[in-house]
């Protein structure tokens, strides 16, 4: 465990604790795509699976079972509690282009040709491309709550954290995962544009809104 | 590859 591994799985815990907060204290999920956070659901529970067959220590138990049950109860407030107040209009994000061609990559590109690997795979390249439809719906409606964007922020901050532990590992344990690597590289990519304008407007005090 | 086994990273 390096500082930059702890930062980021601190990062993507604040994400998570942010969006149950915003949708929680504003009594509404308007602007968040429930079909991201579907996405992001689905992602925990392949990836972490092993929980059932290898024990880390208990900080990994622990982290990976908070994940799970924040990412069930976001997806419970949107679709469920405060469903009357969910964009779907919006939120047009096709996911079958998503998962079934991700679904198609794992049993192609994998460790280990197990079910338990290639759910974990699948899970490494939906996580890459799960915060699409969250993208998507920002762009079809011009702008985002600020608290929204701090969401993103820290959740795009998470994987590029990732990356430099990834880095640190390589040079100073020897561990080399290509798989999330790669799939690790796109994710960021993906929330660079994002960083861009979080900079540049959110920071200056501005709201979060495109051009026409 | 690592093993599911060695998954120690979230």
């Amino acid at each position: 465990m390096n500082i930059f591994r702890l930062t980021g799985d601190l990062s993507h815990l604040a994400a998570i604790i942010i969006l149950l907060l915003k949708i929680w204290k504003t009594r509404s999920c308007a602007g968040i795509s429930g079909k991201s956070q579907l996405l992001f659901a689905l992602v925990f529970t392949t990836r972490y699976l092993d929980l059932f067959t290898s024990f880390i220590s208990l900080y990994n138990t622990s982290m990976k079972l908070i994940y799970v049950a924040c990412s069930y109860a976001t997806v419970y407030l949107i679709y469920m509690k405060f469903k009357a107040t969910y964009d779907g209009n919006h939120d047009t994000f096709r996911v079958e282009f998503l998962v079934v061609p991700v679904g198609g990559l794992s049993f192609l590109v994998n460790h280990d040709f197990s079910p338990l690997e290639i759910l974990w795979t699948f899970s490494i390249y939906l996580e890459s491309v799960a915060i699409l439809p969250q993208l998507f719906m920002i762009s079809k409606t011009g702008e985002a709550e600020t608290i929204t964007t701090h969401y993103l922020f820290f959740l795009g901050l998470y994987r590029a954290l990732y990356l430099i532990n990834w880095i640190w590992r390589y040079y100073f344990e020897g561990f080399f995962d290509l798989i999330a690597v790669v799939a690790g590289v796109v994710q960021t990519i993906l929330y660079c544009d994002f960083f861009y304008l979080y900079v540049t407007k959110v920071l200056k005090g501005k709201k979060l809104s495109l051009p026409a | 590859g690592q093993s599911v086994e060695g998954k120690d990273e979230l």
